[in-house]
């Protein structure tokens, strides 16, 4: 029943299949974990709680896996050939950056070897060139308008510095040339010493 | 328009509009959230002080103003479909809180699934004219996630067919709830249920806080706001105090559990039933964290184009930052994870009104992956996008701790998810502990299914990696 899984790190079914692998690996060393400390006489809650950080991880594990599925079943829905093309791009890198992420997981379980591993940082380096391009593209298609965003930093049309300066104006400490406190406080200083 | 940021718009390989439809579920929906963003900001009511020149008390009367105002706006322009209204409301409260969230998000969706048919008929007309302001007070003050460790109490008195609700512990009061200190005048409180000498566990009740005309806290009522916090500014959480307080048995929400006039207890199908609302926000937070990081995203990588900086090569002139290798490393990734969100909390709202169709069908069968997965989700993605939205800051250099940023609204108003709703560690074990099951019934021959069924190989895989 043996069933070895060729990895190729540019193919994002293969990546969806790993974490998959990862996900149900994780859990089975959970629940033996528990299954580890009821031998040891541990009654089940105390069983539970001494396998909780390989409980966390299995969940953890299991939720990526989800999310690289869904993000990879997604591209499948997208007929626009561009469009298509650099959702790709996004999804392979996030499952890239999740791999580089969690190494020890994938190489301990035998998931990929060292050579294997060894390959994604510089595919991680071409994805990010690749994306490079549409960057602002890729934000601008959330399509969250300034009034909604209200950040100076972030604005469609980039007049930053601009902005950024009226702003700092509209400050309440600005109201006045000269702050109450000065006569509260600094001047009455100022005359003692 | 900035030369920097034209010239990126011109470099893009693909039909922005289009990816925006994908983005929005279709490019109806994508139309209709236009309209309403244009009926909001070409609406001179919304107009309004920037919140981070204000007060917490001026914040809170801010939102309150804006939070009426939604609500007679919408009631003017016939908005009415549940998307357009969270469209409407994310639009108008910006990065921001709003005073009648609560009442939305948890008040109104928990009257709509726990109340039987004549409940339903009693409150569902009072909540939604507003008469009824309601929050959700679950979370106590000693007690969060644990729901079995909450303390306040509700015992059935026979004689006048009433619950006698009762705060017995500092530790027990109601903490944290949205809208509970000075807007709600009502709420639906989580409490032990004592009936006949027995306690049956959680079930939510709903409590008269404050009078209906005066607005003053009822006798037995001590209520309030929890004072500033990290983010939430413009929210009064609150706390709650019941000192013997009286309410009807029809205040108890038994559209799945009842308790008799003569205090006979009858069990839901399913205990989960009485958390369906978490449920519902659970699956509803993954798209806020899609959201939340998409925000973050969008200022951090158009700044990044704007923002000259340094040199890459000696004596020319400063490039944009995002040609930094190092820039593009820090933010690329939580675009690419902005959208995998994005998709993963579409997946989640059609999977939650199938499953809850069911639900309402009788079909109980989906509940316990829902409710998996929903807790896994919730934490993982609330995790992620709050230290991914913290890397954003951080990757405007100085400006991403100015306030005119946004980042750190974004940041602070967002960092909650990671504890309301269920704490995220509670709720992967939530996840672990149905993983652990399925695991051990694929191990006994059952078949799975939904996304636990690949554990039905466990055992018979052994992965040999290959040279590529």
């Amino acid at each position: 029943s043996a069933r070895p899984v060729v990895v190729d790190i540019n193919d994002l079914s293969s990546l969806v299949e790993i974490y998959k692998l990862r996900a149900s690996i994780l859990v089975e060393l959970a629940a033996k974990s528990i299954q580890q400390e009821l031998q040891r006489r541990k009654c089940q809650e105390e069983a539970w709680n001494n396998s909780s950080i390989d409980l966390v991880r299995a969940s953890d594990a299991h939720c990526h896996y989800v999310v690289v599925k869904l993000f990879t079943d997604k591209l499948a829905e997208v007929g626009d050939t561009a469009i298509h093309s650099v959702l790709s791009t996004l999804a392979l890198l996030y499952a890239l950056h999740g791999i580089t992420r969690n190494s020890g997981d994938f190489l301990q379980a035998g998931l990929l070897s060292v050579p294997q591993t060894q390959q994604i940082p510089s595919r991680i380096k071409e994805l990010l060139s690749q994306l490079r391009p549409n960057a602002v593209a890729l934000v601008d298609a959330f399509d969250i308008s300034d009034k909604t965003l209200r950040s100076v930093l972030g604005r469609y049309d980039g007049n930053v510095y601009e902005n950024m300066f009226e702003w700092a104006r509209s400050s309440p400490l600005n109201a006045t040339e000269v702050h109450e406190s000065y006569y509260k406080y600094l001047k009455p200083l100022r005359s003692k010493l | 328009m900035n030369p920097d940021i034209l010239k990126e718009r011109h470099s893009a390989t693909f039909d922005v509009d289009k990816l925006t439809y994908i983005v929005d579920g279709g490019a109806e929906k994508t139309k209709r959230r236009r309209e309403i963003e244009s009926m909001v900001f070409s609406d001179p009511d919304f107009d309004e002080v920037d919140p981070n020149f204000l007060s917490g008390s001026e914040r809170y009367d801010q939102s309150v103003r804006k939070s009426a105002l939604m609500v007679l706006k919408m009631r003017e322009y016939g908005v009415a479909d549940p998307d357009d209204i969270m469209y409407y409301k994310s639009i108008a409260k910006g990065n921001y809180q709003e005073a009648f969230g609560l009442h939305y998000a948890m008040f109104l969706p928990t009257l709509l699934s726990q109340c039987d048919a004549q409940q339903l008929q009693k409150w569902l007309p009072v909540s939604e004219s507003f008469q009824v302001l309601g929050t959700y007070a679950q979370t106590e003050m000693g007690h969060g996630t644990h729901l079995r460790g909450l303390e306040t109490t509700a015992t059935y008195d026979p004689s006048t067919q009433e619950f006698v609700m009762n705060s017995p512990t500092v530790s027990s009061i109601k903490w944290w709830p949205g809208g509970l200190g000075k807007t709600s005048n009502h709420a639906i409180v989580l409490a032990q249920l004592h009936t006949r000498g027995n306690c049956h566990g959680l079930h939510a009740f709903i409590v008269p806080l404050r009078d209906m005309n005066t607005h003053q806290p009822l006798p037995g009522i001590v209520v309030g706001d929890i004072g500033p916090k990290f983010g939430f500014h413009e929210v009064d959480n609150g706390f709650l105090k019941l000192e013997n307080v009286r309410i009807p048995r029809e205040n108890m929400l038994m559209k799945y559990s009842k308790v008799e006039p003569d205090g006979t207890y009858l069990k839901p199908p399913s205990d989960k039933l009485t958390y369906g609302t978490m449920v519902f926000i659970r699956a509803y937070i993954v798209s806020e964290s899609a959201r939340a990081l998409s925000k973050a995203c969008t200022i951090a990588i158009r700044y990044s184009v704007v923002r000259h900086q340094s040199e890459i090569r000696p004596g020319k002139p400063e490039p944009q930052i995002l040609e930094y290798q190092t820039q593009q490393y820090k933010l690329f990734p939580l675009l690419a994870t902005a959208y995998a969100f994005t998709f993963v909390g579409q997946y989640m709202k059609n999977t939650y009104q199938r499953i809850s169709g069911d639900i309402s069908q009788g079909d109980f069968s989906e509940l316990p992956e829902l409710h998996a997965l929903t807790a896994g989700l919730k934490a993982f993605t609330t995790w992620e996008a709050n230290s991914a939205i913290e890397v954003c800051r951080m990757s405007c250099g100085g400006h991403g701790y100015s306030r005119s940023s946004a980042l750190p609204d974004i940041y602070v108003n967002f960092t909650p998810a990671c504890t309301y709703e269920g704490e995220n560690t509670v709720m992967m074990l939530q996840t672990a502990r149905y993983l652990v099951k399925s695991y051990r019934q694929a191990k006994d021959g059952q078949r799975l299914s939904g996304t636990v069924s690949y554990l039905n190989d466990i055992g018979t895989r052994r992965v040999q990696p290959q040279p590529v």
